[in-house]
């Protein structure tokens, strides 16, 4: 599985439609402070759900939705990972898409999953990815000023991400 | 239980030596169990000498030698566990001109097997990359991708 | 107290809006007390908006801005209640090139009234400093002072 | 008060005696990762008792004397600051020294405070500072990886600053 692109609309600091293709060995984001290059880290974690609000530095979902100064502001946010699937994915297509959707009502908010346009659960596309390698704890995403957390983390917890690994 | 969990171990082990000493050149490391005997009793604890220097308590070490063990054991755990992408944030903030050269390097290599989406402000991994994604925000408050910059590689 | 605590508020709050808006251009920022009534009973909190931005909430920010709000507060207790030294560790190390200027030409300035010894790896806090001592490790283990150079400032 | 220079002698990784000149403005310390420039603001701390152990990335104050692998371990460390005393130290001397000392004995560790060479406790230390304005919480001094401490404390303590303060 390598991820193809990204889409994002509304999500934080992404107001417009915006879409960033990958390629499949290195690659780089770069740009000045609070320019939005978290935010895309944290649009890949939101689709596959491998964390917390806390971790996307949101209190709830809602925190995700664009807002800014100049009103426009929608009522809700979407992020699409355009898969390349490597034989590893358990589905039939050579390309599969991921969505995630949170919407804004009066009466609360709502989360929306989609594998290829059908609506699923976070559940469903957990399954799927977790076949291709991509495990719940997330160990493959280290979020930003993250990466000591392994030596400053007590030795319990650390000999528990082997008894998970294992 | 135990037999899983001692294989998955060794492995990592085996895997966390070769890799310290590739990104801390003259330096060497293990992970080490608190209770060989019962390890869920237990903790790991890693016992990492960069070159030359002392084995030292874990708190004792510099960030940037922090960053680096760390990195050896996250590694460690992809060549045993691969998964199929990796999305690291500004893992080099605490690495020295020669450091972020070096881990910029493995993971050039890395990404021959799997892909790697990479926050960074430090040039040497800039470079390294296959492709660089630029961030701006010229309107208030708006993100946008600047272009796709391929590096040649 | 209530009296002492409030003109302390009030001064350190004026010295935090105006150097936010020179460590970040065309932004506004103040300190707000969650209970201005009963100081005491509550806390205080940050309303900051990098350039152009909404007000968010202080978790939405990004590595950088907060490094440069958190700089912003500590320079305004400065003005209010100057020490004669201050020792910083890596204060730049979240922060783009850009905003490593700004903060180093603010040290620049503030260091004609108090010393200041600052542990850095970027080049533009390097080279605005006054004197700069290299620290090595020739000998395994061993640190030493490599010499000092003045930069001719 | 400006620190004309430091001395150290077993400090931690600085084995042999060391003395590094400070100018009055701006100073910069540089070097490889691991070479021992955190240790030096770890040293004026221990000098100046504004800090804890654990903020010196030590379990006990032993841990502050060099131990090296070829066997070289002193049973002590020392550290001097030389001062100059621009009127604001409660002190007759325009050249002030503060010195401190842990030994390691049998019985256990020791540490000696000296001011210009007489035997002083820490609270005099800290009196003498506290005159020129340094505070003990030390707001004058920020570690490594703390810089955004401020910001992701709670509101709370963030008001208990204040109080300090005023
Ligand atoms: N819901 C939202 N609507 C609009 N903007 C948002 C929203 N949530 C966060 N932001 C903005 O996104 C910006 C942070 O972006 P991000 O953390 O991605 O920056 P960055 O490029 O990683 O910067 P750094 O280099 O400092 O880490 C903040 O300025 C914040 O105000
Ligand atoms: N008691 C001691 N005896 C000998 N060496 C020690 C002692 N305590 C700490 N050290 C060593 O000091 C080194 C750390 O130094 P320091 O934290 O000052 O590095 P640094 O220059 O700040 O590096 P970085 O740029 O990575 O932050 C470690 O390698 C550690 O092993
Ligand atoms: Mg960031
Ligand atoms: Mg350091």
């Amino acid at each position: 599985m390598k991820i193809k692109e990204i889409k994002l609309k509304n999500f934080k600091s992404f107001a417009n439609k915006t879409v960033i293709p990958f390629k499949e060995g290195f690659n780089a984001i770069s740009g000045p402070n609070g320019s939005g290059k978290s935010n895309i880290i944290d649009a890949i974690c939101f689709v596959l759900g491998t964390t917390t609000t806390k971790g996307m530095r949101a209190d709830d979902l809602t925190d995700l939705i664009h807002d800014s100064e100049n009103g426009k502001n929608p009522n809700y946010a979407k992020v699409t990972l355009k898969i390349k699937n490597e034989g590893d994915l358990p589905l039939d297509r050579d390309e599969v898409t991921f969505t995630r959707k949170v919407k804004e009502t009066k009466s609360g908010h709502y989360s929306y999953f989609y594998l290829n346009g059908d609506s699923v659960n976070l559940g469903d596309i957990q399954d799927v990815i977790s076949k291709a390698g991509v495990s719940r704890e997330g160990y493959n995403v280290v979020m930003q000023g993250d990466v000591t957390r392994i030596i400053e983390m007590t030795s319990k917890s650390r000999r528990e991400i082997i008894d998970e690994i294992a | 239980k135990k037999e899983v969990f001692m294989q998955t171990f060794k492995d990592i082990n085996q895997n966390f030596q070769e890799i310290f000493e590739k990104l801390s050149p003259d330096g060497k490391a293990e992970l080490v169990l608190e209770n060989e005997e019962d390890p869920f009793e237990e903790g790991l604890t890693i016992k990492a000498r960069p070159a030359g220097k002392n084995i030292r308590k874990l708190n004792a070490m510099s960030g940037g030698e922090k960053s680096l063990t760390a990195l050896s054991f996250l590694f460690a755990i992809q060549r045993h566990d691969p998964s199929p992408f990796y999305a690291f944030d500004e893992i080099d903030m605490f690495l020295d001109g020669a450091n972020v050269e070096r881990v910029a390097n493995m993971i050039e290599k890395l990404s021959e097997r799997a892909q790697y989406i990479v926050v960074s402000l430090r040039e040497p991994t800039i470079e390294s990359a296959d492709q660089v994604v630029g961030i701006t925000m010229q309107e208030e408050g708006i993100s946008e991708a600047t272009g796709v910059d391929f590096n040649g590689n």
